[in-house]
């Protein structure tokens, strides 16, 4: 339904499989695309999905006109520290959430519409030597920090008009936190990646650090995207950035980890290859049970992870490799760029 | 797996887990 609200006619153009082309938009003045997502927006008591798109010094929101037709809305000019993501939040209406940094993240900020000053504005939320951030449902922000030789793990609770509301600090484990992911339909479950290649799981509620489980040592630094709780075992979409290509068996770009949180020595039961496809993962979203990865061929491939068959690939055009992969909120379809500011609109 | 296998499973692991963590 969103796919169809955001643009009801289909264009020519290479139909992979399971994936529909629905619309393009390009960002002309873009010389280096960082980062595509999506947000909710209510304006005028329309609320739609629009197309967010980040440059390293711009951030730009796009509304659907017409068919095939996507105009620039407004865009945000952040000149001083280059912007490296865009940090989804789920549920969220009329708010942007960005990091910036060089190498590593140095500050998170909100981008939004003031209606009391009817202008577009930006605020600062955190802070620090970031290392880790996600946002979750209901407005929330988790993020992990250094400072010296001490790690913070934060949870802050965002504002409709983007200050912060509430801050809650959870127990860092001793090892730096890579990534984190929210726990399908449990509010107050959050897992986390280590640098020393565990899953990690908090109570966001009461700050607890209920339990580390190590991954094993076949595929090193691991990054967790997703995690579901079904039949008192623990499901953890993993990818593995820095896993090499191998011609043998190729290289796995999602692992579906399962665990037992209180078995005690909660070893992997299982886990489940996606088929191969050329090429090591680069980088990739996943949303609900549905993988996509941009791959080091210049591809696009996505995979269903509960059946672990790949659904579509999409291979590099005319335009040349695909730079992101990235699901519309809500599962609207996928967005796929290139680094020139092109971005195809999927149905899936 | 067989449930031996897997050792013993709680449908409630997150609470279990949240009433043993140290606070």
């Amino acid at each position: 339904d969103t796919a169809e609200q955001l643009t009801p006619v289909l264009l020519d153009g290479p139909r992979e499989e399971s994936l529909q082309l629905v619309s393009e938009l390009k960002d002309s003045s873009c010389s280096c695309a960082v980062d595509v997502s999506t947000v909710w927006w209510e304006a005028a008591g329309c609320r739609e999905l629009r197309v967010v798109t980040a440059s390293e010094s711009t951030v730009s929101l796009w509304e659907p006109l017409a068919p095939d037709c996507w105009g620039k809305v407004y865009t945000w000019h952040l000149r001083e520290i280059p912007v490296i993501q865009i940090i989804s939040l789920p549920d969220t209406c009329n708010l942007v959430c960005v990091a910036l940094g060089e190498l590593e993240i140095g500050e998170i900020r909100l981008l939004l519409y003031s209606s009391e000053t009817d202008s577009f504005k930006h605020s600062l939320v955190k802070t620090g030597n970031i290392k880790a951030v996600v946002g979750l449902k209901d407005r929330r922000l988790v993020s992990s920090s250094r400072a010296m030789q001490e790690q913070q793990v934060e949870m802050v609770s965002l504002s409709e008009t983007g200050g912060s509301k509430d801050r809650q600090t959870l127990m860092p484990p001793e090892e730096t936190v890579t990534a984190f992911a929210e726990v399908e339909g449990m509010r107050e479950a959050l897992v986390g990646t280590t640098a020393g290649n565990s899953v990690v799981v908090w109570n966001l509620k009461t700050g607890q650090l209920l339990r580390k489980m190590h991954v094993g040592y076949s595929y090193p630094a691991s990054i967790c995207h997703r995690a579901y709780s079904d039949s008192g075992l623990l499901f953890v979409v993993l990818s593995h950035p820095l896993a090499k290509e191998s011609e043998s068996c190729g290289s796995p770009a999602f692992r579906v980890v399962a665990f037992n949180p209180v078995a005690t020595s909660p070893v992997i039961r299982g886990c489940i290859r996606p088929c191969r496809v050329s090429g090591a993962y680069l980088e990739g979203d996943v949303w609900d049970t549905a993988g996509a990865a941009v791959l080091t061929s210049g591809a696009v491939a996505v995979w269903d992870l509960l059946q672990g068959r790949c659904a579509a690939v999409l291979p590099p055009g005319p335009a040349g490799h695909w730079a992101l992969a990235r699901w519309a909120t809500g599962g609207a379809g996928l967005l796929a760029g290139h680094r020139d500011g092109t971005v195809h609109l999927y149905r899936y | 797996c067989s449930e031996s296998d897997l050792g013993p499973i709680s449908l409630n692991w997150f609470e279990e887990l949240s009433a043993e963590a140290p606070p």
